[in-house]
C-alpha cells in the first residue's frame, strides 16, 4: 500500500512538466526514504535523477518498496487537471496495475480522482559516482534558461568555460558567433539573483544546446540552478525542489573527433 | 566535427 500526500501539489505538476519531453516512460521508485526516479532519454545521452524525500510529504505511507512504471506524458496530462494550489495524493495498492491521483482544493470543496494504468518498464539503473568538480556555478535559473534559448537561435552547441573572471557561454553557427559572460555577483540583498562561482581550476566543455534547453523546463521549480563541471565528465544541472529534494540532469560533453 | 557520447559510457549499470 502506497499513499503519498503532498500539500504543495503544484510542485509535482512542475516536476512532470520538466521531465515529460526528455523521458517517455520511467519507473518511479517508492521506498521509506522517498519518491525517486532515474531515467535516460530515448537516445541514452542524458540522464535525469529525481528525489522527493519522504519528510517533504504531509503524509507518507510506503509499506514496501514499490516501482511504479508510468508514461510521463500521460502522468503530466493527469496532473495538468490539478490546480496549482491543489493538494495531490498518489495512491497505489501493492498488486495493482493502476495508480490513483487525488486532487483536493485547498478549502476541500472539490475532490477529484484520476486513475492511470501502470506499465511494465525494463529500466537500467545506473550508478552515479560521487565526483569532485573542477567548477560549480550557481546562478539564477531564469538567466540560464534565457542564455540557452538565445544561443540556440545561433548555434547547436554551447561551450561553457569557467575562469576566475566568470562563466562564459559561447556558440557559433552559420550566421556568426555569440559570447555571454556572467560575472560572480553575490547579490547579498537578493540571494535568488546571485551568481556564485566556486572554481578549483579553469574548465571548458562543449554541450548540445538541445538537451540544455530541455533541462531548463525545470526553471519554474527553483530560482537558482547549479551547474557542476569537470573535464571529460558529464555536467550536472541541478534544480532544488523546494526543501524536499532535487531534480538533476546529467549530460556528457561533446568530444572533438 | 564533434561526437556526442552516450551517458552509459560514464555511468555503469548497477
Amino acid at each position: 500500500m502506497l499513499e503519498l500526500r503532498l500539500v504543495q501539489g503544484g510542485l509535482l505538476k512542475k516536476v512532470l512538466e520538466s521531465l515529460k519531453d526528455l523521458v517517455n516512460d520511467a519507473n518511479f521508485d517508492c521506498s521509506a526514504s522517498g519518491f525517486s526516479l532515474q531515467a535516460m532519454d530515448s537516445s541514452h545521452v542524458a540522464l535525469v535523477a529525481l528525489l522527493l524525500r519522504s519528510e517533504g510529504f504531509e503524509h507518507y505511507r510506503c509499506d514496501r518498496n514499490l516501482s511504479l512504471g508510468m508514461n510521463l506524458n500521460n502522468m503530466a496530462k493527469m496532473l495538468k487537471c490539478a490546480a496549482n494550489d491543489d493538494i495531490v495524493t498518489i495512491k497505489a495498492d501493492d498488486a495493482s496495475d493502476s495508480v490513483t491521483f487525488m486532487f483536493e482544493s485547498p478549502n476541500q470543496d472539490k475532490i477529484a480522482d484520476f486513475e492511470m494504468k501502470l506499465m511494465d518498464i525494463d529500466s537500467e539503473h545506473l550508478g552515479i559516482p560521487e565526483a569532485e568538480f573542477q567548477a560549480i556555478v550557481r546562478m539564477p535559473s531564469a538567466e540560464f534558461a534565457r542564455i540557452c534559448k538565445d544561443l540556440s537561435t545561433i548555434g547547436d552547441t554551447v561551450v561553457i568555460s569557467v575562469t576566475k573572471e566568470g562563466v562564459k557561454f559561447s556558440t557559433r553557427g552559420d550566421i556568426g558567433t555569440a559570447n555571454i559572460v556572467c560575472r560572480q555577483n553575490p547579490s547579498i540583498d537578493k540571494p535568488e539573483e546571485a551568481t556564485i562561482i566556486e572554481m578549483e581550476e579553469p574548465v571548458s566543455l562543449t554541450f548540445a544546446l538541445r538537451y540544455m534547453n530541455s533541462f531548463t523546463k525545470a526553471t519554474p521549480l527553483a530560482n537558482q540552478v547549479t551547474i557542476s563541471l569537470s573535464a571529460d565528465l558529464p555536467v550536472v544541472v541541478e534544480y532544488r525542489v523546494a526543501e524536499m529534494g532535487y531534480i538533476r540532469f546529467y549530460l556528457a560533453p561533446k568530444i572533438e573527433e | 566535427g564533434s561526437k556526442q557520447p552516450m551517458i552509459t559510457r560514464f555511468f555503469g549499470k548497477v
